[in-house]
């Protein structure tokens, strides 16, 4: 078994949770923050048998989309602040970040 | 060292917190909420000694129950909607899903 | 590939947030609470190169301090409650408690 951890847009968070459930995959979503931009976003935990893994894969692959950002540094993302004027930056945010780790062992009580 | 996260209901979240506790073991919790129900519930984080992991399974096991949810889905699971009337459904919700990972290193500071 | 998982105090959540940003790691913040104090604290999730771990490890140390903190236990942590008065404790927290995980397989879409 492998549980697949995916950092998606909150824009995509329902799409994929109803194409999970529609797929028969079980999850559990957890509300998270982007380290650089600070905005919500959410983190998806799934646990999925080795041979369903490249389905689960494609389901959120399809389901999450990269958009492109505005943001406004409020200073300079290096160098001097001296009658800095904050340009507007544009950022590309993928869709879905995922990291899949080895379960040594699953239980359900 | 393994990591041990346990997704329980909440009605199970303060009593199995106090009995880690009591217990000894050391916990990190997160708000969450389910793919399916789409109602909140809570993921334990729980560093333990590979030692005491079959304790900590026994402690959890006895902290948390499954329980009936009558659910009226909205739209039908599967199949057309013409003249669709919402029927309640029983789903039964364990008491944990348990995933136990392996730990790699351990660091505090 | 590693995940790092860091449960630190929220006094340096903001700080460490920053720190990694200028480092250049990529990192995802999860709202949590601790199992014994039950106060709010935050979990990092960090996937970082292997070639890079100790230099992210750094910069959490470096960033995450650890604080004594002053508890009124509502009842005895052990034993009779008869005219129990509750004395202050002192409970020394950790700056930061960081969990490492092997990554089978990272993807971006
Ligand atoms: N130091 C930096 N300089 C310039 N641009 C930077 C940057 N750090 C991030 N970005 C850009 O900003 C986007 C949003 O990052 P954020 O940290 O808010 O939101 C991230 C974060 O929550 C998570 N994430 C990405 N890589 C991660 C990693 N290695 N570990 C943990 N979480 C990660 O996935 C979300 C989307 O990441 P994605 O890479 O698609 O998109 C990133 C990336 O394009
Ligand atoms: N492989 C996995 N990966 C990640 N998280 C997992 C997981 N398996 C279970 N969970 C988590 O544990 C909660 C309880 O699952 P359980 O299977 O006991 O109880 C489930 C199950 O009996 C039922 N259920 C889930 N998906 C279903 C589906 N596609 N069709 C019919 N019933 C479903 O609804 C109950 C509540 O599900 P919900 O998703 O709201 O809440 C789930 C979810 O948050
Ligand atoms: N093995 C593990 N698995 C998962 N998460 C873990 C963990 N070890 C630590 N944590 C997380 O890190 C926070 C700080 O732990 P620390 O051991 O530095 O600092 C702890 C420790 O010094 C003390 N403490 C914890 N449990 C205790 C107990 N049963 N008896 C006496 N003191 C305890 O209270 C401080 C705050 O604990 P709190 O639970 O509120 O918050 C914990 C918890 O959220």
């Amino acid at each position: 078994m492998k549980l697949v951890m995916a950092v998606v847009q909150d824009k995509d968070s329902n799409r994929l949770q109803s194409a999970l459930v529609k797929s028969g995959f079980k999850a559990t979503k957890l509300a998270s923050t982007g380290g650089f931009l600070k905005s919500g976003n959410t983190t998806f935990i799934i646990g999925v048998d080795d041979e369903k893994k490249n389905e689960l894969l494609t389901v959120i692959k399809k389901n999450c989309q990269s958009r492109d950002q505005i943001i406004t540094p409020v200073s300079p993302m290096g160098g001097s602040t001296d009658a800095y004027i904050p340009q507007p930056v544009e950022v590309e945010v993928g869709g879905a970040t995922v990291f899949i780790l080895e379960v040594a062992e699953f239980k359900q009580y």
